[in-house]
């Protein structure tokens, strides 16, 4: 996350990291519920096999084992089947955990939204993840608060990509806080009225962030693949 | 080389001579990269003159964002063959040998378009030094020049009538690029050869309809997409299967779709939720006799919803015809949905149907920061 600030532990309990050996974290990634975590599709890119895979809760320094963490390795990766690697649309996966995680009050679900919600432009919401900061890769979980920016806009920053219905896009013009190499996968959550979060997003590409030339982080736009997550679930929980 | 890459290690050493054994190791590889689909050569070789060792690492280039962003200020018209020669150089298919752009070629490029960057404040990229490349040699062809075959816009844009290029994106955006505005002309989906959606006038690529994802608003896209019998029912992928076999708890569409969302709660006027099953798409009630709370749980589930907080059982006054009852050995049907549990047919000796309230799980919650003495 560039220009965010480090996070305390246990903020963000749906936060977790996909891991795989011999790199370790490669992509961030969101409990939605007990056996089940929502990532990007380009994370696999080459290593769609679930066995190299584990994801890590409950955790906020990676290089600190905490007793909140919790571990599980991965039974099932489902990618969209309209992912397009070439302009990087309907970038969502969706993973089974080989057994359920057990709810504490450092590893929580995140809430998802209806069908089709939309977020008003300069709403704010959180971006977290252990991207590069822009100088280096943090250890420690970190946030940033990023300023929803319309379709219309958002396409401006990008002559040469197609902004989609299946995409939102967040940050400052100026395009200081932003999310980064690393954080792909992680959540872009708003707080709902009631005190509850809800992942609208979930970090997928932008301009290259340690540039000069910035522009906002374009997300997966969650609410767009509520129907096809809940299919999933569905199809892997009861049909298979 | 077959077993291992030939980049580096390669390159005109002996080790992948053909002499010592070692099958083909043409470094040549066929252009992918969209942006240069169009040259006048379709092999290239890496790493290329920018570094870059794979084309993947190319497409993600900021060389392949900034050049074609160039071409529509017509700083040069040759700009984005040079560009290609530098990303996915020409590789000559019969000696593995890269082929440079000519030094010309660069020089002219850099001189008309460096002082359009710096009108945004960019800089020319730094290994593009021109003196890298050899100068133009007429009688053997060591480097590349533009002639007339050339095209003067990459796949990537649009070919203004007036000459000149803009991003393809930019075609039929409501907004004139072209000089003579021709990007903005002939825009109907028809003209660009696409499919339109009757509701939003949206253009949609031939190859996503019917494929089992609405795009247009009201979804007609996937309509009538197959010719399904009077007694069959269409899945999602628009296959056709019989009406009989719709939600019986076995899979028949090959994308499962005849067995989703066969279970649901329907409210009645004195708001209990009615479990519902969509048995040959037809709605049935569930008899309460034999009912168990592990099924409660079971349908909670399949709901997508929490635990089952009140299971009741509610007389049915009308005539129904159409009951669904346990099976009678369901315990011993394993890795099952609930309405797999349920045969339709038979009468319900309690009259009595099932209503159901599930609880939902609860989300998004953080722990409240914790209060520490300092």
């Amino acid at each position: 996350i560039l220009g965010g600030r480090t996070s305390r532990p246990g903020r963000w309990p749906w936060q977790c990291s996909l891991q795989s050996e011999p790199s370790g974290h490669i992509c961030g990634c969101v409990l939605i519920a007990k056996k089940w975590v929502l990532t990007v599709a380009h994370c696999f890119e080459g290593r769609e096999n679930a066995a190299v895979w584990k994801v890590v809760f409950g955790v906020n320094n990676l290089d600190h084992p905490s007793v909140y963490m919790q571990t599980r390795l991965v039974k099932t990766i489902v990618l969209h089947p309209r992912y397009s690697r070439a302009v990087v649309d309907y970038d969502i996966s969706i993973v089974e955990l080989s057994e359920d995680i057990s709810e504490t009050s450092y590893v929580q679900p995140i809430c998802l939204p209806r069908p089709g919600q939309s977020l008003e432009p300069d709403t704010y919401c959180y971006i977290t993840g252990w991207g590069h900061m822009g100088n280096k890769m943090p250890f420690k979980l970190q946030e940033g608060e990023v300023r929803i920016i319309s379709l219309e806009q958002c396409q401006s920053y990008f002559d040469m990509k197609t902004i989609t219905t299946r995409m939102i896009c967040a940050g400052y013009e100026s395009g200081t806080v932003d999310s980064c190499m690393g954080d792909s996968g992680g959540p872009l959550v708003c707080e709902q009225p009631g005190g509850q979060w809800t992942l609208f997003g979930l970090t997928s590409w932008g301009s290259i962030c340690f540039s000069k030339v910035l522009g906002p982080g374009v997300y997966s736009n969650v609410s767009y693949f509520i129907g096809w997550i809940e299919k999933q679930i569905y199809i892997q929980s009861f049909l298979l | 080389c077959l077993y291992s890459s030939c980049l580096d290690s390669c390159g005109d050493s002996s080790l992948c001579d053909p002499d010592n054994g070692l099958s083909n190791c043409s470094q040549c590889e066929p252009i992918t990269l969209e942006l240069c689909m169009n040259l006048p050569y379709n092999h290239t070789k890496y790493p290329n003159y920018l570094g870059h060792r794979t084309q993947k690492e190319a497409s993600i280039s900021w060389e392949s964002s900034l050049f074609p962003a160039l071409v529509p200020t017509n700083c040069y018209k040759y700009l984005m063959f040079f560009a290609c020669t530098i990303l996915v150089p020409k590789c000559d298919v019969t000696t593995s040998q890269r082929i440079p752009p000519c030094r010309a070629l660069c020089e002219h490029s850099k001189e008309r378009c460096e002082s359009v960057l710096g009108i945004v404040g960019l800089q020319w990229p730094e290994d593009t030094d021109c003196s890298q490349f050899p100068e133009e040699n007429l009688d053997n062809k060591t480097c590349l020049m533009p002639d007339e075959e050339v095209e003067e816009c990459s796949p990537s844009h649009f070919k203004c009538h007036s000459g000149g290029c803009v991003l393809a994106f930019r075609r039929c955006d409501g907004q004139a690029d072209c000089d003579d505005d021709s990007d903005e002309e002939n825009c109907g989906c028809k003209e660009r050869d696409l499919w339109e959606c009757p509701s939003n006038k949206q253009c949609l690529k031939h190859t996503v309809i019917c494929d089992g994802f609405p795009d247009c608003p009201d979804n007609m896209d996937e309509k009538n997409c197959s010719f399904c019998q009077d007694d069959e029912l269409e899945c999602a992928n628009h296959e056709c299967v019989s009406r009989d076999l719709w939600c019986d708890g076995e899979v028949d569409c090959s994308d499962s779709s005849d067995e989703w969302d066969c279970v649901t709660l329907s409210k009645t006027v004195d708001s209990s939720s009615l479990l519902s099953v969509h048995r040959s798409a037809t709605e049935h009630y569930v008899c309460a006799d034999g009912w168990q709370e592990t099924l409660s749980q079971l349908a909670c589930w399949q709901m997508g919803l929490g635990e089952p907080s009140v299971t009741e059982s509610i007389p049915e006054e009308e005539e129904i015809q159409q009951w669904l009852r346990l099976r009678s050995n369901w315990e011993n049907v394993s890795g099952t949905t609930v309405h797999k549990l349920l045969v339709p047919g038979q009468s319900c000796p309690s009259r009595n149907k099932i209503s159901l309230l599930c609880t939902k799980e609860d989300c998004g919650r953080r722990p409240a920061a914790r209060m520490n003495k300092r």
